[in-house]
């Protein structure tokens, strides 16, 4: 048995404030709240914990104006995992090749981050938890060049998922983003015709930078979804509502901790109701 | 930029009559829309944007000809004072050797920030550091913290991942009393602060080796989450200091005065760049204009 609650000015403010404190922001936050009084218009609703109902409704909408999917039709099928510095991409992928080999797929690992210190050996670990192969070369040689060789062990291997580690880098930077670039040709040339799915990482407890972020690396690579971590801690995330908003780039995939099955395939409704919680 | 928005406020005014307080409020508003799209935490803003208001209601800024610049001045002002006025320093103990632990969440640049740290104290202080590799849990942690130690010539602490971090911690203060090796930084695994038995790990670590410096790692594009963590680990730990990570990139970083505003602890460095030269000392202004954008 919930209390009746009014709907009033205080109500939607209540609301607005929720929104920004989730991270998603005074724009997208208003729209939201500008869609929720015309729907509780429409509906004539009086009870202020429909209206909260009503409001992970708009948002869930929103969410599922993209495709949630995975496309991975071809074999071998493409994943390249981009994204910012420490968001959890090796990691993520660690998670993403036990989800596929539960599923009777054959992967391989790419450790295309040939410059952090130690991000061969950690991509290596994953590798041995997930029981899948990796491609990998020496410390500091050429990440393009580590990512040829797997597009032609895929092939050769009869891999069906090729799974690419790249270094974390920062969107402002000019030539890590020429970089990956080119990364992504090899690919395109390499396995031409093939599926391939470019994830970006974005971490649950980044604020508005996430929006440049995903601005920035669609300029580089074509992002067909993003993997949003870290949502076992009590950052909201909400910034994937405005991305999916103003870029039309869906979440895919969520990260809840650091172990190879915390990760789970994104439900907008979930999302929206965990907004609240 | 802000002074913009104030001069769009202020502008049907035209040098004629005088500000009323519905103008004060108006420019209110912009500043709290900038402070929020900088990811300066909600309820921080509103405090702020409050204090700011009640300064701005003075004479001077109601009969000024130049009441926008006047704001922004206040503003600019305001948030330098509390961002921490003036870069604050290490403590180091009187009975060598110091003891720093770095602590954070996950990814937040922990790891690289011990290895630049023990790099600035090398070559600002003539100091010789002890790196320690408490991180047992994450993949190669312990290989990450070698490998930087090595990039440097700073030796590093290990006894593997078999071994509680609080025994690594102990263990290390005793190698670097017999080897003179000063200050001893302790490299934490990232953890949520909302996770008991990790934070009670730090508490413990904390109680064996009495730190001289708890300094929580920041990722300075954290959104409005950055009170809840701020909050958390200063209250377990009473945190001494903070470093805001990864300021090379575009980012306003609204969460330096989230984390300043809850803790009331300083910012000591900026680290700006993943490169073990990049760490630099915190300028609380340049931090202040960052965030107004
Ligand atoms: N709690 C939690 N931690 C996570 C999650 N995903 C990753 N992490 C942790 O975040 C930290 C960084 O993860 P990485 O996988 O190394 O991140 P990365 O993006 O590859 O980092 P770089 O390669 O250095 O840019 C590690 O401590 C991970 O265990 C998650 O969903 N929840
Ligand atoms: N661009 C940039 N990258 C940074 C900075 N500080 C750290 N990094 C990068 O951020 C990523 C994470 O750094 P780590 O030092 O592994 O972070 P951590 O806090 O130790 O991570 P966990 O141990 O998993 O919690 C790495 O790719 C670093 O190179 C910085 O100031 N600028
Ligand atoms: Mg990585
Ligand atoms: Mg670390």
């Amino acid at each position: 048995f919930k209390a009746f609650v009014k709907v009033d000015d205080e109500l939607f403010d209540e609301l607005e404030e929720a929104l920004i404190m989730a991270d998603i922001g005074v724009e997208t936050s208003s729209y939201i709240i500008k869609e929720l009084r015309d729907r509780v218009k429409t509906k004539r609703i009086t009870d202020g914990n429909l209206v909260k109902d009503e409001l992970k409704d708009v948002i869930s909408d929103i969410l599922s104006q993209q495709d949630c999917q995975m496309h991975l039709d071809s074999n071998p099928s493409v994943i390249l995992v981009i994204g910012v510095n420490g968001v959890g991409k090796t990691t993520s992928i660690g998670k993403l090749a036990t989800y596929y080999k539960a599923q009777g797929k054959k992967v391989l690992l790419a450790a295309a981050d040939t410059f952090r210190a130690a991000a061969i050996d950690q991509l290596d670990i994953w590798a041995s938890r997930s029981g899948c192969d990796i491609i990998k070369q020496k410390e500091n040689s050429d990440p393009a060049a580590v990512v040829f060789d797997a597009c032609n062990a895929a092939k050769a291997r009869g891999v069906d998922i090729l799974i690419c580690d790249t270094a974390g880098r920062l969107h402002n930077k000019k030539n890590l983003m020429a970089e990956l670039a080119k990364i992504s040709r090899v690919i395109e040339r390499e396995l031409p015709g093939a599926s391939k799915e470019t994830l970006l990482v974005l971490d649950a407890t980044t604020g508005q930078n996430a929006v440049s972020q995903a601005k920035l690396f669609s300029e580089a690579a074509n992002i067909s979804g993003i993997i949003l971590t870290k949502l076992d801690g009590t950052a909201k995330g909400g910034i994937v509502i405005a991305i999916s908003r103003e870029l039309q780039i869906p979440v895919k995939f969520i990260g809840v901790g650091e172990g190879t099955d915390d990760l789970q395939v994104f439900n907008p409704l979930d999302f929206a109701i965990a907004l609240f919680e | 930029s802000l002074g913009d928005k104030l001069q769009g406020v202020f502008k049907r005014l035209r040098g004629k009559g005088k500000l009323n307080e519905k103008d004060i409020k108006d420019a209110m508003r912009e500043v709290k829309l900038a402070l929020l799209e900088a990811d300066v935490n909600f309820k921080v803003v509103k405090d702020f944007v409050k204090n700011v208001s009640e300064k701005s209601l003075g004479h001077e800024i109601m009969e000024s000809l130049t009441p926008a610049q006047q704001i922004v001045k206040i503003v600019n002002d305001e948030l330098t004072a509390l961002m921490g006025g003036e870069n604050a320093r290490l403590e180091f103990s009187k009975k060598p050797p110091s003891v720093f632990m770095l602590c954070g969440l996950q990814g937040a640049g922990k790891t690289t920030a011990c290895g630049k740290l023990a790099l600035n104290l090398v070559k600002q202080m003539g100091k010789r550091p002890l790196l320690v590799a408490c991180d047992i849990y994450r993949p190669a942690a312990i290989k990450q913290l070698q490998v930087l130690g090595e990039q440097i010539n700073v030796p590093v602490f290990a006894l593997g991942s078999d071994i509680s971090p609080v025994e690594i911690a102990r263990q290390a203060v005793e190698h670097a009393k017999k080897h003179g090796n000063d200050p001893v930084i302790l490299d934490t695994a990232g953890r949520l602060h909302i996770d008991e038995r990790l934070m009670d790990e730090l508490k413990q670590i904390k109680e064996a080796v009495e730190p001289d410096e708890i300094l929580l790692v920041v990722d300075a594009m954290t959104g409005q989450d950055a009170v809840n963590v701020a909050e958390h680990f200063n209250t377990d730990l009473e945190v001494s200091g903070v470093i805001l990570s990864k300021l090379d990139g575009d980012t306003r970083g609204g969460a330096a005065l989230s984390v300043r505003q809850v803790t009331g602890k300083p910012i000591k460095y900026a680290s700006m760049g993943e490169k073990l030269a990049d760490l630099q000392p915190f300028y609380p202004d340049r931090m202040a204009s960052r965030i107004l954008g």
